[in-house]
């Protein structure tokens, strides 16, 4: 089983490092080993160097940053071993709209290999999904589900 | 595999019989004002594919996904969940690999009996975990984010990080 | 002290139950003494009933009304003994339209007796702001401030 | 008193002096994409505020809050903020009561040195916290709230939450 978790974790490091620079638009991401030696039971540290800064520990990054990076983390995984589904309960929300209009658009690509389900409050997001369905509590504590068309929830 | 319906009856927030259709592929929005319900359906998911820890699902107890009454309505007796997977690519591990669409039924009574149901036929809790083994959705699942929660990855240990990634190898 | 504590925790338990209803569009907030004989200890339990649902423990609230709940409970702090201002980051990020359209008409009300200081990303809050600051990075990894009008950040 | 202007020097990603005037009431938004530095300068004003712990301040060691370089910028030797609260209206306590304006600052070296400075004159730091006494901004403050603490109110304790009001009595 160590052979095994080394060629996953390649293939999630190589993802990781071409992911992050996607979702902050250049830059670098790591993946490190904090035990090389002992497949078993090594742990993983995350560095990230948003562009123009300097390579960091991700404690110092800011909400966004932070958001940003472990979305990357996540989908570095996915790639890895691509899910049937995929359902996100709004992560978008502390993302400016560059990094929203970035994550977005790279759901849009894979969006033919996979089902994204997407809870969210961001129109930008809204306006990038094939199929929208809104609930609500038209008798009071009680959950239903209707269809609602983008110009509805536009601004 | 891909989630072709979703059906909620009695489960939090849903007493009606409430169904949602998905689309094969793509990107579905699901969209609403604060505390209608849009996290109750991806706790319906998760409480459906297998999930036993009421904590997973925002509860004290198992009995706190059942519709626990309103202004008007009364609490009802039995939350149950059905989710119908397309398996037109046959992807679905054995003895499920033939068949084109398989349901998966989940019900709980109030008095703390539960019964699963896997293609109309009563089964284990475990048949319902198995069947979603090695598919990225077990319980360290990197394709399930729940709300607030995107942060568990920079936020954990290394050495709960790797916990992830071996359920993506 | 404890006549102190009794006199400030009725005060906030009255503006709390207020606050809830103004930032709920409705509904009944509740403040309750874990143990009323022993004022030096006792912790203090919030009972929840949005606007046509059953009163509840907070824990089965929403997100979003989760983060309302609070900010009844720390602005009912506010209004028992205001501070000379007020620093919020980020606190609208889980709110729906309605939701942050209540909570900034009450900042609006109370901005002549405190000044509000408030980072956000949400264009509805920007927009009853009296003056906006921008921090960017024009050369990577420096901040700086920059004055921006409404309009450059208007959709 | 309020906040009449901010200034930070080497502070975090504040390499440059750096000067923010507040309007005396009312509301002031603060905007810019992520990572542009909106919570650093919450950070220099909990600091200057007389904040001890690198954790509030989202860092391992004080040493932290100094400009730690970029891309183009070499890293800094100290950092140094000024708060200058308008007092005008005369609510801080003696002997600052009648002073219209009062000028606070902070400044920290990478040898570890800090001094502190109210008005002109060189004080410790449990001057600048006493001065903060009783205004509802001490530690327990709940008119200053950090990016993703908002939850802590309802995830607290039902003792924990006791604090705040301690603090608003
Ligand atoms: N067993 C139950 N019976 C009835 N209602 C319930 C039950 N469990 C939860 N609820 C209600 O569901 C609501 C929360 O729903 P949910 O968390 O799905 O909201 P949401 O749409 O995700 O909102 P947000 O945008 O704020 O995250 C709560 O107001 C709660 O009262
Ligand atoms: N000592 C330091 N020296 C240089 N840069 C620093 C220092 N400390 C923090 N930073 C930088 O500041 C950035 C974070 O800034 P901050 O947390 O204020 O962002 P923000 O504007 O609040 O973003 P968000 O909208 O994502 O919350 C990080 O990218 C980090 O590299
Ligand atoms: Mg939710
Ligand atoms: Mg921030």
């Amino acid at each position: 089983t160590s052979t095994r978790f080394k060629e996953t974790y390649e293939k999630v490091q190589h993802h990781f490092a071409d992911l992050f620079t996607k979702l902050f638009g250049g830059g670098k991401g790591e993946l490190r080993l904090t035990d090389p030696t002992n497949y078993r039971e090594t742990g993983i540290d995350i560095f990230a160097q948003p562009p123009g800064k300097r390579l960091q520990a991700i404690r110092l990054l800011s909400g966004g940053e932070k958001a940003l990076v472990a979305l990357a983390f996540l989908f570095a995984m996915f790639l890895t071993r691509p899910s049937p589904f995929c359902v996100l309960d709004e992560v978008d929300a502390p993302l400016d709209e560059g990094n929203i209009d970035r994550f977005n658009q790279l759901l849009v690509e894979w969006s033919d290999m996979s089902q994204f389900i997407l809870i969210t409050h961001n129109k930008r997001t809204m306006a990038r999904a094939k199929s929208l369905f809104g609930v609500t509590m038209e008798q009071p504590g009680v959950s239903k589900i209707i269809s609602v068309s983008l110009e509805e929830v536009e601004p | 595999m891909r989630i072709r319906r979703l059906e909620l009856i009695g489960f939090k927030s849903f007493p009606f019989a409430t169904t949602i259709e998905f689309p094969y592929e793509g990107i579905t929005a699901i969209v609403g004002p604060n505390g209608c319900g849009k996290s109750n359906v991806l706790d319906a998911l998760m409480w459906v594919m297998g999930a036993t820890s009421p904590k997973l699902l925002r509860s004290r107890s198992m009995e706190d996904v059942i519709f626990a009454g309103s202004e008007n309505l009364e609490p009802l007796g039995r939350a149950e969940v059905r989710l119908t997977i397309d398996n037109t690519k046959k992807l679905a591990s054995e003895p499920y690999r033939e068949i084109p669409e398989i349901e998966i039924r989940r019900v709980f009574y109030r008095d703390g009996e539960s019964e699963f149901w896997l293609n109309g036929r009563r089964c284990r809790l475990r048949d319902i975990q198995e069947f979603f083994l090695g598919t990225g959705l077990g319980t360290n699942s990197y394709a399930i984010i729940e709300q607030g929660k995107v942060d568990a990855v920079t936020l954990a240990r290394p050495e709960g990080r790797r916990l992830f990634l071996d359920e993506s190898a």
